[in-house]
């Protein structure tokens, strides 16, 4: 965790449906990779953080303290995967569904 | 109607999706992981076919059957009129999802030849063999599918009838009946009944669950899995935390943990003396005597109601020396020294 970039970027994260007590009726995965993303978005920002046009407006206008409370642009999910689940729905059937947006591919300031 | 498409391995959907290949092997261990989470045996066949699918998606990120949803319908078998009928709840669908394909799975029992039929010999032919006629054709499958409302007592209505010829031998096949289901959800009728019937008496042992019992696969594409909560509406099925935690709002007394209670009790008690003894101001006690006495003040005729207007400070040049503090008798405010104030605003 120490070593982990000061900049915007993905980290590691893996999701045990059993720690948040789905596992009853979740029938596959039991756990996945789901990632998340942290760091910093401050200016200057490294191309690595892929910032939006506002968001290098933004993190300008804060170094420069033009407007004040002005916050850093914020660290989020960039690129998704999806995800299929088999669960049991009320009635016990079985049940395939493929969630959009279940796990982190790439971080950005935005 | 699809032409039956009958095959030895796992039934997959009849419009011509490429097929399983390997037969009865469920897939990796999530099979066991489901067995053991429905209570079935490994035999469950919709279970299996369900992660057949499942093990597609995840492996090549094939959606099954163009959408996002694949629902699974178990049977419930009843006897009525003697006769196996298996009924399917599709209740569980849920609005959002556009059906696209619906397909209903069942194994035809090998064919019961009849027996090949003993014709008399004539007496008089002597060398005339007793020839046996060749037995009749195999009884055809009849497939009937009747749709009724949850609380209709009715055989419900007729949506679709089928022949099948009987396969040579015992197998599962698949059928679309996307239409049928169509309609029955079109028209609220999300109770499905489909009879087996070829004709003959059913075996006593009908009524008896079969791991062969059929079931209905309907394939979806559900418009709100985008929504950005959509996990949340069909998989969080409580909240995070258990029931039975108090509110925190709710009255401190009935939380279950000492400490709240405890820090609950201590603030009641220095509730219950009032706010004039803590918020009293520094340097009424040590008003003048000749105050006290003048004026036989208590303390609480001071502060006639606990929220007092506060009146604007009198400008520097009027306002008393310290230690000069007189009521005046004409308003009951009072007036402190600038330091008195301070120390009050501090506390």
């Amino acid at each position: 965790q120490w070593d982990e970039p000061r900049f915007c970027s993905r980290r590691y994260l893996k999701v045990d449906f059993a720690d948040i007590g789905w596992n009853e009726w979740i029938l596959s995965p039991k756990s996945f990779d789901a990632y998340y993303c942290a760091g910093a978005c401050e200016f200057p920002m490294p191309k690595i953080v892929r910032p939006s046009n506002h968001a290098t407006i933004q993190s300008i206008v804060r170094a420069v303290g033009i407007v004040p409370g002005i916050p850093e642009p914020c660290c989020v999910p960039d690129k998704m995967n999806s995800l299929g689940v088999l669960f049991l729905d009320e009635n016990r059937n079985v049940v395939l569904k493929v969630y959009p947006n279940m796990s982190v591919e790439t971080c950005a300031c935005r | 109607n699809h032409p039956g498409h009958s095959w030895t391995g796992l039934p997959v959907i009849a419009d011509g999706v490429q097929r399983d290949k390997d037969p009865q092997h469920p897939p990796g261990d999530a099979a066991a992981a489901a067995a053991t989470a429905l209570g079935q045996g490994p035999q469950d066949m919709v279970t299996v076919h369900m992660l057949r699918l499942y093990e597609k998606y995840s492996r090549r990120g094939a959606r099954p059957g163009g959408g996002n949803t694949v629902r699974s319908f178990r049977a419930r078998l009843e006897v009525v009129d003697q006769k196996a009928v298996y009924f399917f709840n599709l209740t569980s669908m849920q609005d959002s999802e556009m059906i696209l394909t619906a397909t209903f799975h069942f194994y035809s029992e090998p064919p019961r030849w009849p027996r090949a039929r003993e014709m008399p010999c004539k007496p008089r032919a002597k060398n005339a063999s007793c020839r046996l006629l060749p037995p009749g054709p195999p009884a055809r499958l009849h497939l009937l599918f009747r749709s009724l409302s949850q609380n209709a007592a009715t055989h419900g209505l007729l949506r679709g009838a089928m022949a099948l010829a009987p396969p040579p031998r015992g197998l599962w096949q698949a059928k679309d009946i996307s239409s049928i289901v169509k309609a029955a959800r079109r028209d609220g009728e999300l109770l499905l009944s489909a009879q087996l019937d070829s004709g003959e008496k059913d075996l006593p042992g009908v009524s008896r669950p079969s791991p062969h019992a059929p079931y209905i696969l309907v394939y979806a594409n559900d418009l709100a899995i985008s929504e950005p909560n959509s996990v949340a509406v069909t998989l969080q099925r409580y909240d995070p935390f258990p029931a039975g935690d108090p509110e925190p709002r709710a009255a401190p007394n009935s939380s279950a943990d000492p400490r709240v209670r405890r820090a609950a009790a201590s603030s009641s008690s220095a509730q219950a003396s009032g706010p004039l003894q803590d918020n009293e101001l520094p340097g009424l006690d040590e008003m003048p005597a000749h105050v006290h006495h003048a004026q036989h003040y208590h303390k609480h005729e001071f502060w006639s109601s606990p929220f007092r207007a506060l009146k604007p400070r009198p400008g520097r040049k009027d306002r008393r020396k310290k230690g000069q503090d007189v009521v005046t008798t004409s308003s009951q405010m009072l007036d402190f020294d600038e330091k008195t104030m301070q120390k009050a605003r501090r506390r």
